[in-house]
């Protein structure tokens, strides 16, 4: 099973 | 204030229809280096980022940074005004209300102005870290397009998996299993009809096919996609445009 991934956990806010 | 002035109506037509299915309210930051745009999803699992360079345009004046909250599906209303070969001229003032758009046909015998209102956004900008990709692959954005449509036919997800041998897309779903690998096969003469890959070290992910299929939407963008994969990092997709571009990364789909 795999889970999907946000953006925002591999992207830090500026 | 800003004024800018494309050549032709259709570079931000195109712009729009590429990226209003995947967000609906966004800040196009307008300053001297041009007008940029970077916006997550509602779920927050892919980003697109878009950048019009201001050689881009025939005329371009942008005295302090703006951010033109902007609507897509309002924007694309207004922008069914323009014919694809239309001058369009944006303008704005320094603390906008409404952004003026004007379209003039190439005879100089028409002119159209339209106001569009703006919306406060409050949007937070992600750093998007340097990346040296394991895998780049430069291929038609017709066949890309085709790949994704034809696998998301048969399931939700779809690995990608970059060898030495090449870049294999495969899928399985309910009614079984499809896979299209791709070799390296640059055409000389027509380099956007061929295919690249740069290959530091193997990779093997898995992604959503929706948003791919949704990310294809710009392939009217440019003739040829940039892909760009890392093992267990967003994955990168550039449609080039002669003075700009615009990006999407997905975030992928990873093992408990």
């Amino acid at each position: 099973p795999t889970k999907q991934r946000t953006i925002s956990s591999f992207f830090a806010p500026k | 204030m800003l004024e800018a002035r494309l050549e032709q109506s259709s570079v931000l037509k195109k712009v729009v229809d590429a990226i209003k299915d995947l967000v609906q309210d966004c800040n196009f930051d307008c300053n001297d280096s041009g007008i940029q745009l970077q916006a997550m999803d509602n779920s927050h699992v892919a980003l697109v980022a878009m950048h019009l360079k201001t050689e881009g345009f025939a005329l371009y004046r942008c005295d302090r940074n703006i951010a033109l909250g902007i609507n897509l599906v309002s924007l694309q209303k207004v922008l069914r005004a323009a014919q694809n070969e239309d001058v369009m001229t944006l303008k704005a003032e320094d603390s906008p209300d409404a952004l003026s758009l004007v379209f003039e046909n190439s005879e100089n015998d028409r002119i159209s102005e339209y106001d569009l209102k703006l919306m406060d956004i409050d949007q937070e900008h992600l750093g998007i870290p340097e990346t040296e990709y394991g895998a780049t692959v430069k291929m038609p954005s017709a066949e890309f397009q085709r790949i994704c449509r034809d696998l998301s036919l048969l399931s939700e997800s779809v690995a990608i998996e970059a060898t030495k041998e090449g870049i294999k897309f495969s899928c399985t779903g309910d009614i079984g299993k499809g896979a299209v690998t791709l070799r390296q096969n640059p055409n000389v003469e027509k380099p956007e009809l061929g295919t690249t890959i740069e290959l530091q070290e193997p990779v093997a992910l898995t992604f959503s096919l929706k948003y791919l299929v949704n990310f294809c939407k710009a392939s009217g963008l440019s003739n040829t996609v940039t892909i760009s994969l890392s093992n267990e990092v967003p994955l990168l997709i550039e449609y080039e445009m002669e003075h700009g571009y615009v990006r999407f990364y997905l975030a992928p789909k990873i093992g408990d």
